[in-house]
């Protein structure tokens, strides 16, 4: 008879790590460095404080790294230093609002990945608020999914954050990837402050591109489309005395009493009925009824934060010694309710190759997206336009830069590379591509006519 | 402070459900279907059984579908039944040969999507050896990531084997691709014989193409080359007095007697050491060693299932009504340890779109591969050889059939519709399109001048 048996998490993701971004060490390396700045920049943010990063990456041996990822943050708090890094789905950023990480994955990987490539321990030095400093050493018990602390010390550490050191099996092979991953985050991110030292050498001090912090995002409640029976069933089991209209008004935004009245309408659901009470099938209908309902308003924003023109704008023109021709930014809209922004710049300049197609930066959540182009969504988008109408030739040198934010980023896989196809939100992209291509137009025309009098 | 939590991998692939391929109704139908279909192959091959599978999709409504398959396969013990189907990474299909099922994780995952989009409880009648059957329907708890067992009914099924029903939202858009899928199947699975039936008309009835039933994988040791510290660590726990030399014979496949010799001297150790007084750096020493040492063999395949020459063309040209111009396999090689074959054919036919470049059909485990070409390495090495070099022009028709078989596909996400890029296989499969290529050089040459006497 067939064996059967659970595996952990951890053991899922040591089994299929390639998933994660851990396949081999080449990109190990760069994952295990983008992870460790993800969560540097999302600590930042959380203590409202201008992000300084700095990224040290040694070549302890000819296939051995040792990444060091330093942040002024706001620290891990001493009792969830082990499971933040030893144990792999557990994290602090589950709730509904913009974050770069999302899965409580990112950087237990780069722990796994150390462990099992060079069997050390991921060293962890920090400071929250009100202490003064302690550093850990923690393995991961793959098997258990849990910590393993090695050592704990207390130890000073002058200024409030966090400093991960990491070491790997790899090779610097992929270190121009790593350059420009750095780069592109001072774009995603222009209030901070990022440098790089490879093998003692300082390669990068970027940024800030601007002294506006941005305003934090914060958890709202759900829009109506994403009441699936799931999240319907969560809402009702917490409070099933409710009546439903003033349930509908609380657990949703844009539910409004005006809204309400005539979406029970639309649902044939009467308003006083006491949510416990209702059926398995009427909370069927219920879900179905809110996910169809054509009337209720666009998603408030406030769970979300775009990078905005001032600091976007001046980020790529810095880092690519650009010119912006355009930024322009859609309305907030959803899909299956999770709120979203897409905005975006396009650039010309002698950094970016000719071409009839503008080269694409991709970023989700303010982080650069730098591998798995093939099936993204925004590649995607961008290649359908036909450029050739905005009057690109094979001598253009234009750039995109296009950033999805959203309260979830419909990732096609664990190592955050890609955006999965969501008609509502290629729709989106597309509108703004346009709007951005009739922009390019305009200068590309006056290009041609400043040609074409400089040969009279 | 930051809320930091757990969440269960049912709660992780709830919220990320798109990459498991359920992130929209459309391809969710496509994705129930086949995470039922590899279950009914993967059960009938346990049996060893010819497979008889049949599929049944009805619309319930114009956005509900209700997917059936029934296969004679071995059946699910009953003590397994809840957690197989409400507990995600649970499973039988753990072990090192090769199996279309891996993660434990896909058939939960059709039976989330359809209680989240319609709170229906998916409904499993199963009988295995000695007993006469039973029905279930059970829920998945989806915060603790385990069954809900709604009924238990003892139920005659007249034959070993299981009948699974999932009800969930969703439209027969995709018929196409699911009618795609099952042929494509009878290809990758030759000695099966495969229905499909939709809304009451019988759609497919095809195979098997042969009779010849495969040769059911076995277990094998793993190869040195799989040795990472994990895995040392784990083989080393278990057997700590076992001296090093015997430990690397009786735990490895491709270690004899005399490799051992020569390896343990390139590794400078001593070959009487105990293995459990080896310090932690000798372990990360021997683990760099066995990875590094050229001398293992290439291994042994007898964990492998690859299509072979007889059922693979012949299900080709009973598919396609296309003509094979050469089938090709490669020798087993290994891929971190990890042994693979890969096999192919190339056919031509009317079937096939004319065009420069061969219409690529991937399979990985026996399992047809219909998304995500986009960065898949099969895809990504076909597009790379110069086909033209061959003879192939704009009005040529042919196709390539790749299958990809090994121990551990390494997919790009939970979907399985993608193979990662690993250098031994792209090497591998470059190699056999190549030959594949030349053969079809000499048809191509063949044809033309065909072409040219019947001008003459
Ligand atoms: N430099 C840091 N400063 C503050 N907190 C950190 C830092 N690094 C990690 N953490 C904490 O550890 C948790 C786990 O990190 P991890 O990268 O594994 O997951 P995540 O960032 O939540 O999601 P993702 O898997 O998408 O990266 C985070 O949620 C955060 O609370
Ligand atoms: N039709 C079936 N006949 C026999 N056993 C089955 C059948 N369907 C499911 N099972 C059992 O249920 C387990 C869980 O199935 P599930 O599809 O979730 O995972 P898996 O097939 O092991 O891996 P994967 O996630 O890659 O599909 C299987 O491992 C198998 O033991
Ligand atoms: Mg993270
Ligand atoms: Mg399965």
């Amino acid at each position: 008879t067939p064996d059967f048996m659970s595996i952990s998490p951890a053991e899922f993701f040591y089994r299929n790590r390639q998933m994660a971004g851990f396949g081999n060490p080449s990109v190990a390396v760069f994952s295990a460095v983008r992870e460790m700045v993800e969560n540097a920049l999302d600590a930042c943010e959380d203590a409202r404080r201008a992000p300084v990063v700095r990224v040290d990456v040694h070549s302890l041996s000819h296939d051995r790294i040792e990444v060091t990822v330093a942040d002024n943050g706001a620290g891990i708090p001493y009792e969830h230093v082990p499971e933040a890094f030893g144990r792999v789905l557990y994290g602090s950023k589950f709730a509904t609002r913009q974050r770069r990480g999302t899965f409580g994955l990112g950087v237990s990987m780069a722990v796994l990945y150390g462990q099992i490539t060079t069997d050390s321990p991921v060293i962890v030095h920090t400071r929250p608020p009100a202490s003064t400093g302690r550093r850990y050493e923690i393995l991961i018990d793959i098997e258990k999914n849990r910590p393993v602390v090695e050592s704990v010390t207390d130890m000073l550490r002058p200024q409030e954050g966090t400093t991960v050191t990491v070491r790997l099996k790899g090779d610097l092979r992929n270190r121009d990837r790593i350059v420009q991953y750095l780069r592109l985050t001072s774009v995603g991110s222009p209030h901070a402050r990022l440098g790089l030292t490879i093998d003692g050498s300082e390669v990068l001090d970027i940024g800030p591109a601007t002294r506006v912090l941005p305003t934090p995002p914060v958890v709202t409640r759900p829009h109506p489309r994403a009441a699936d029976l799931e999240l319907l069933r969560r809402l009702v089991s917490t409070r099933p005395t409710t009546r439903l209209r003033d349930f509908l008004v609380s657990s949703f935004q844009q539910v409004g009493r005006q809204s309400v009245s005539r979406f029970v309408q639309f649902a044939s659901l009467s308003p006083s009925r006491p949510v416990g009470t209702l059926s398995r099938d009427e909370l069927a209908h219920l879900s179905d009824a809110l996910q169809k309902y054509p009337g209720f308003g666009r998603p408030d924003a406030s769970s979300l934060s775009p990078i905005g023109q001032e600091g976007f704008v001046r980020a790529v023109e810095q880092v690519f010694s650009a010119s912006c021709v355009k930024y322009g930014a859609r309305r907030p809209a959803e899909w299956h309710g999770n709120p979203f922004i897409v905005e975006g710049v396009v650039a010309t300049g002698d950094s970016f190759p000719s071409s009839d197609v503008p080269q694409l930066y991709r970023f989700a959540n303010r982080v650069p997206l730098l591998y798995d182009a093939g099936d993204d969504a925004l590649q995607r988008t961008v290649k359908r336009i036909d450029w050739k109408r905005y009057g690109l030739g094979p001598d253009s040198r234009f750039a995109v830069f296009l950033h999805l934010c959203s309260t979830r980023i419909p990732y096609r896989a664990a190592g955050k590379q890609s955006v999965d196809t969501v008609p509502e939100i290629e729709a989106e992209t597309t509108r703004l591509l346009r709007s951005l291509g009739r922009a390019l137009s305009r200068v590309v025309e006056r290009q041609a006519r400043a040609r074409h009098e400089s040969r009279r």
